[in-house]
């Protein structure tokens, strides 16, 4: 399906990548197959401006006010929130598990440092995921190679520093080829 | 080429502008 390419509009800040928001919520009971998966994720919309992601945010419900199990993702434009896609395929993420209250502050700063390009870690980063869950939230930021532990290492450090976490977080490296097993 | 970057605050502050309402 073609879209019109988002542009930052006059006397907007434009950003270095345009991003997509997507959303998906698991239906209960249902197996999470790789089909099911791209069935139930939405997108929201694209942008290229930090004017035009406010007009996106500034209507989204908070992380931390969803139920049930629920993601958002926020992914440079072109790369798909999953394993597969060409972007994610040598891949992996850092994972941060959240007690619940956490999760709408942290997404925010997450997603503040991606799109302000604070991890300087290059063509690197596809993309950051809150996801929802029962007892827990979790948010992770993938990038592009997994076996890169120079970029890994950089990720990591500018996720201490923007995200202010409690000193006790742990913080944990998946590959997607480990996630997918 | 220059990267585009920009802190939190900065980003904040474009929050109240009225272009991104």
């Amino acid at each position: 399906t073609k879209r019109k390419a988002v542009v930052p509009g006059a006397g907007e800040h434009p950003l270095q990548y345009n991003y997509t928001f997507w959303y998906s919520r698991r239906t209960p009971g249902r197996p999470a197959s790789t089909q099911s998966y791209e069935q139930n994720i939405k997108q929201i919309g694209s942008f290229a401006s930090v004017e035009q992601f406010w007009r996106f945010y500034s209507h989204m419900i908070r992380p931390g006010d969803l139920t049930g199990h629920s993601d958002f993702h926020l992914f440079k434009e072109g790369i798909k929130p999953m394993w597969e896609d060409d972007a994610n395929k040598s891949g992996g993420k850092w994972i941060i598990r959240l007690r619940k209250g956490l999760a709408s502050r942290c997404w925010e700063n997450l997603i503040l440092a991606m799109l302000g390009e604070q991890f300087m870690v290059g063509e690197e980063i596809c993309g950051a995921v809150v996801s929802v869950r029962f007892q827990e939230d979790i948010i992770s930021i993938w990038n592009k190679t997994a076996s890169d532990q120079a970029t890994t290492a950089r990720i990591r450090d500018t996720l201490r520093r923007v995200l202010n976490l409690p000193p006790n977080t742990i913080m944990e490296y998946k590959t997607h080829t480990d996630s997918i097993k | 080429g220059t990267r585009i970057i920009y802190d939190r605050k900065f980003l904040l502050e474009c929050r109240n502008s009225p272009i991104a309402r």
